[in-house]
């Protein structure tokens, strides 16, 4: 499903250049589920944003779903990221002017869904996150953990075959994060192929497959036997 | 130094309101340390707002070092927030169009230091936090796991007495969080009083005292025994 190959991605700094990736291969199955490790400025959210098509690298060639995304027009390309991956964000980055529910709705909107098809989709997936009773409050009325669970909820609304999820429980606490582990392991047991960042050893150990990046570089790629 | 006697912090929401915070009684001494944790949603940020001056209750009263908070006028609480207290916020809120070296050297200004000092103050403190080689970088050029440490070297530029830390770790691998926590230990083993908001089992085990919120409400206060 995914297919990276020489991937590097540099960012001009004054007059030096940071290599925030280099020479990343990688290829990821469909159904596959992974987790994404290593120290902080490692490359985690720069590699996730090339794989979920809202950036493009300076080295190398990205195939997803056989198709190489450099040669997507950007309608192609819109297309990609709103019906087949779902993105959670490291900084979230939910609409302020709108509710939970209305952030939820959004990508299914896009998706042309009506609106009472939307709104009852949306609340159903504030449910699974435990923030029903949150689903009008607007981010800025929402503490760190609940508009992060809005972030995952939005990223899962149009049921999308490939998710990234960007440190999705760095805010929470273990009972709620580990909720949302079990409906990110649920989400693959249905099929999908997942990514996840996690700086949790104890996620890593539970999930089939871990990658490990450091300085920009992959320094460990490990499989665990299925039981 | 700090006192809080039925505290309490509601919101509108429609036509319901959320008591985010009730009958909240907390004594914190001068050079205390203590962890602070709870649910997703139980209230935490809510309070350490309070105690940062950064929002008033909507009941009960707020004592920092003998004076009555809500009796303090405008400048007054400006010079506290200033001068007394180190905020490290959840969300980070970092100056989008300045740089790592800048933001840290934001409230040094305010403390009217002159420019070489602030900007030789601001580049130790990046390196106490392993972002020396990023200093010249804005937010958006920067990883989550920086731009947290950013957060936490400006909340110590004016080096105050009391450090207020809302989920320091969140974003930040086990190594690089562990130097984190080393840090706020050996402020606080310098005399400061520090309260540290974190989901962290095992750092909260490493400080000398523990209060949980539950629904806006203190559930424990944990004390243990000095070795
Ligand atoms: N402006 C607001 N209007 C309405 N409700 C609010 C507002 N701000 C916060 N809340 C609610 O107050 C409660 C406490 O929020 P707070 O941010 O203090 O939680 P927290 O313990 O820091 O959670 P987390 O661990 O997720 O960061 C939450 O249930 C939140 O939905
Ligand atoms: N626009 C940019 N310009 C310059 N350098 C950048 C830019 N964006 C990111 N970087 C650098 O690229 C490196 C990788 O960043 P990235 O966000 O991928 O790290 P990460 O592994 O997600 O870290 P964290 O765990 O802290 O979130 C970092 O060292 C960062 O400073
Ligand atoms: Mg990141
Ligand atoms: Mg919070």
């Amino acid at each position: 499903m995914i297919e990276l190959r020489g991937i590097g991605r540099d960012y001009a700094s004054g007059d030096a250049t940071v290599h925030a990736l280099s020479d990343v291969d990688l290829e990821i199955e469909t159904g596959e589920m992974l987790t994404l490790l290593g120290p902080s400025g490692s490359g985690k959210s720069t590699l996730l944003h090339l794989l979920g098509c809202l950036d493009r690298p300076t080295h190398g060639s990205y195939h997803l779903l056989g198709r190489d995304v450099s040669r997507l027009d950007r309608n192609q390309l819109a297309a990609v990221r709103g019906e087949q991956i779902g993105f959670v964000f490291q900084r979230f980055h939910l609409m302020p002017r709108s509710t939970a529910l209305e952030n939820v709705a959004l990508p299914l909107r896009f998706a042309g869904v009506g609106a009472r098809e939307r709104r009852a989709r949306a609340a159903d997936l504030l449910r699974r996150v435990g923030l029903e009773d949150r689903r009008h409050h607007r981010p800025a009325e929402l503490s760190g953990g609940q508009q992060q669970r809005v972030a995952i909820a939005r990223a899962l609304a149009a049921d999308p075959p490939l998710i990234l999820a960007d440190e999705p429980t760095g805010n929470l606490d273990s009972q709620v994060g580990g909720e949302i582990v079990d409906l990110l392991l649920e989400l693959h047991s249905e099929g999908r192929t997942v990514v996840v960042i996690t700086h949790d050893e104890g996620l890593a150990a539970r999930t089939e497959r871990t990658v490990r990046l450091l300085d920009g570089r992959v320094f460990a790629d490990e499989r665990v036997a299925p039981d």
